[in-house]
């Protein structure tokens, strides 16, 4: 049942967005933080071939099924996750980069990661001064067991508090900001150990960028309560 | 030999130059004057990297992170924009057959830039942070061989470090959407050409007449985890002129990589 083919045909020089009939899984291996259980995960292949040509383009990306939720705890002020249904308790670690000339290479990012896991951590955060972490970081902390919470460019130092006093508005081209923050998630998005998305270090970005970013990033009502909704979907035969 | 389709990264044999020490525009470096590493004022490139991290594998600078050697760079507010702003070069070998197209991608640059293939211009605009993909398709050289030059300006407000230093210099980054740890904190010096590069994987896509974008995989639960779904949804580019009859498919497997072992 893991494997699914679909014939379509697309017009002439357009850019369509097709979703592809679901792909059921019994009791799959989930992925789990380090720590609480093996960090198991699926490689996922398409590829799509053209008649009269054949393969056209190909994609694959490890994929981990697991479910993050994180709120805020009304006694403490704290945020608090769970994994899988699962309470963890966070063991985590502020992260800005791996290197101040950027030179990020794979082997750099499994060193540093494995590093983490082995401290027995299981989270990192990666600072709203630094940068959006790149897709190999994102790999070995799929593979290591690492949550990321990822924050975007914005700080209390330079966007509105700091001393002196910085400009709270942020950078002067706000629809910039927007268009790199979903080109970030749509780069990072499929990584199982992405968990949350954070607006900035210290402060709350300016009105517009926050409210679009909590709107661009809000859960679909279908994926917040699919575990709780046992008849919506047909039974197991 | 036509290219197959895939990725090819582009990570090797770049030359760079600081842009006021070449006279010659991106159309002659990527048509008549390419540029050779024996050449002043081209040094071997680290790409994907930082303008600094060419300067100190050249040994123009001293290693910023060892001692206080940091302090001996020169600051991009006192030497200006132009000082850091540099030159990028390779050649790469592609040549497609029928119905192929190839995309030229840049994971990242900080901050903007302009691109020139075999005597064709392309600007990619500001931010840190964004993708750029240029359909090269129609640009490259029948014979294979291609002329690749991009060059790279630093950040709109790369700001002034005050003498105290303090936490993110004079916030100027700020302006920009770019890392503002390059003006300095107080776990970390000022980076002096504020990052300043084509700071993550340049690559090459070879594609047939339909390429995808950007595929996107959400997994539901119901019943206690029992029971999983993954939902998949993919953007598809049609690039030819007619329509193309397609088969898309999706296969899931529980490989592991390489000598990744789970235990």
């Amino acid at each position: 049942e893991h494997l699914q083919t679909q014939h379509l045909y697309i017009p002439a020089g357009s850019h369509v967005q097709h979703t592809l009939p679901e792909l059921f899984f019994y009791k799959p291996d989930l992925w789990w933080p380090n720590g609480m259980g093996k960090q198991y995960l699926y490689n996922v292949e398409i590829t799509v071939d053209v008649k009269d040509y054949g393969e056209s383009d190909s994609w694959s990306q490890h994929f981990g099924f697991r479910k993050i939720e994180s709120y805020i705890d009304s006694s403490t002020g704290g945020r608090l996750f769970k994994v899988n249904g699962q309470p963890i308790f966070i063991r985590g670690g502020n992260w800005i980069l791996s290197d101040g000339l950027l030179r990020l290479s794979k082997k750099r990012y499994e060193t540093d990661i494995k590093f983490h896991a082995d401290m027995n951590f299981n989270m990192m955060r990666c600072w709203g001064g630094g940068i959006a972490e790149r897709p190999e970081f994102y790999h070995y902390c799929d593979i290591y067991g690492l949550l990321v919470w990822q924050e975007f460019w914005i700080t209390g130092d330079c966007d509105g508090r700091g001393v002196p006093v910085s400009n709270p508005d942020g950078p002067l081209d706000h629809d910039l900001f927007l268009l790199c923050a979903r080109d970030t998630v749509k780069l990072l998005r499929n990584h199982p150990s992405l968990a949350l998305w954070v607006g900035g270090n210290e402060q709350v970005p300016p009105d517009d960028i926050n409210t679009a970013l909590k709107k661009d990033l809000e859960l679909h009502p279908y994926y917040e309560t699919s575990t709780n909704c046992k008849h919506s979907k047909e039974e197991i035969s | 030999m036509a290219a197959v389709i895939g990725k090819k990264v582009l990570d090797e044999e770049w030359l760079a130059a600081r842009s006021t020490e070449v006279d010659l525009s991106g159309i002659e470096l990527t048509t008549t004057h390419p540029p050779t590493s024996d050449q002043a004022p081209w040094m071997e490139a680290v790409v994907p990297g930082t303008v600094l991290a060419t300067l100190l594998k050249n040994k123009l600078v001293p290693d910023p992170f060892y001692g206080l050697e940091n302090e001996s760079i020169l600051d991009i507010a006192d030497s200006g924009r132009e000082y850091y702003t540099f030159w990028f070069f390779t050649t790469f070998e592609c040549k497609l057959s029928t119905d192929q197209h190839v995309d030229l991608n840049f994971h990242a640059i900080n901050y903007s830039a302009e691109v020139y293939l075999n005597g064709h211009k392309k600007v990619l605009p500001k931010g840190m942070f964004r993708r750029h993909s240029i359909d090269i398709t129609d640009i490259l050289n029948s014979d294979g061989e291609n002329l690749l030059a991009v060059l790279v300006y630093p950040p709109d407000h790369p700001g002034r470090i005050p003498p105290e230093g303090g936490q993110g210099g004079d916030h100027e980054i700020g302006k920009d959407v770019a890392a503002q740890y390059v003006e300095g904190w107080d776990w970390m010096a000022p980076i002096r050409d504020r990052n300043t590069g084509i700071w993550d994987e340049v690559s090459l896509s070879v594609t047939g007449p339909v390429k995808m974008v950007d595929p996107h995989l959400v997994s539901s639960f119901f019943d206690d985890y029992k029971r999983a779904y993954l939902h998949t949804t993919v953007e598809l580019v049609n690039q030819s002129n007619s329509v193309a009859e397609c088969s898309l498919n999706i296969q899931v497997g529980a490989e592991q990589e390489g000598d990744i072992f789970l235990v």
